[in-house]
């Protein structure tokens, strides 16, 4: 889980 | 932006408007749950407060925008303009039960420990049961009307193609995100049962 979303999606 | 990512927003898109549209057209919201309506409610706004520190595209922000007044929509309609046809004694599940153990998944389990963060991941595992409510209301009255039955399609069938956006991201881009994937498969999942009745029956509860 150390990648961090770019929240990129709705 | 990925053919499936699109298709998965449109759907979604699709099933809001569906909803919207049933309410205002019947002036009715009968068979609809509110404790759902008010789940996703909390489910945009938990999201969507990134709206104000980070700036993505247009088409994100005014996607951002039209969830949440669609959703702030359906609430003003089933509990202020159309509450009389509100079927309360169907709409009974504790949510409470999904709320809770939310906000303790997402304080425990989350890329990192900080407010936006939290809301983000909160958003993201409420999202996944916050229809919960509404499959009960259904299995409980054992019917649905056939535009709700539309509409919990078209709910359903954007996370699904969210999930083949993921994979598509993965080879493409070596793109994921654990939390959201976990729980766009689980809030899938629960959807499979209404599928297999959608698709061999046509209508639910017929």
């Amino acid at each position: 889980l150390n990648m961090k979303s770019e929240k990129d999606e709705l | 932006m990925n053919v499936f990512r699109l298709l998965g927003d449109i759907s979604h898109l699709l099933a809001i408007i569906i909803l919207l549209l049933k309410i205002w057209k019947t002036r009715s919201c009968a068979g609809i749950s509110g404790r759902s309506q008010v789940l996703f409610a909390v489910v945009y706004t938990a999201r969507y407060l990134d709206l104000f520190t980070s700036y993505i595209s247009a088409y994100n922000s005014i996607m951002k925008l039209v969830f949440l007044a669609a959703s702030y929509g359906t609430i003003y309609l089933m509990f202020i303009k159309f509450k009389a046809s509100y079927d309360h004694n169907h709409d009974t599940f504790r949510i409470e039960f999904l709320i809770l153990p939310c906000v303790l998944l997402s304080l425990l389990i989350n890329h990192e420990f900080s407010p936006l963060e939290i809301l983000w991941t909160f958003s993201i595992y409420l999202e996944s049961v916050a229809i919960l409510p509404q499959l009960f209301m259904v299995s409980k009255t054992g019917e649905a009307e056939s535009i709700t039955s539309h509409y919990l399609f078209a709910l359903g069938s954007y996370r699904a193609l969210y999930i083949l956006n993921w994979i598509y991201r993965y080879y493409a881009e070596s793109h994921y995100d654990v939390i959201a994937i976990v729980a766009g498969i689980v809030q899938t999942v629960l959807y499979c049962d209404f599928f297999y009745l959608y698709i061999t029956k046509g209508i639910y509860g017929q």
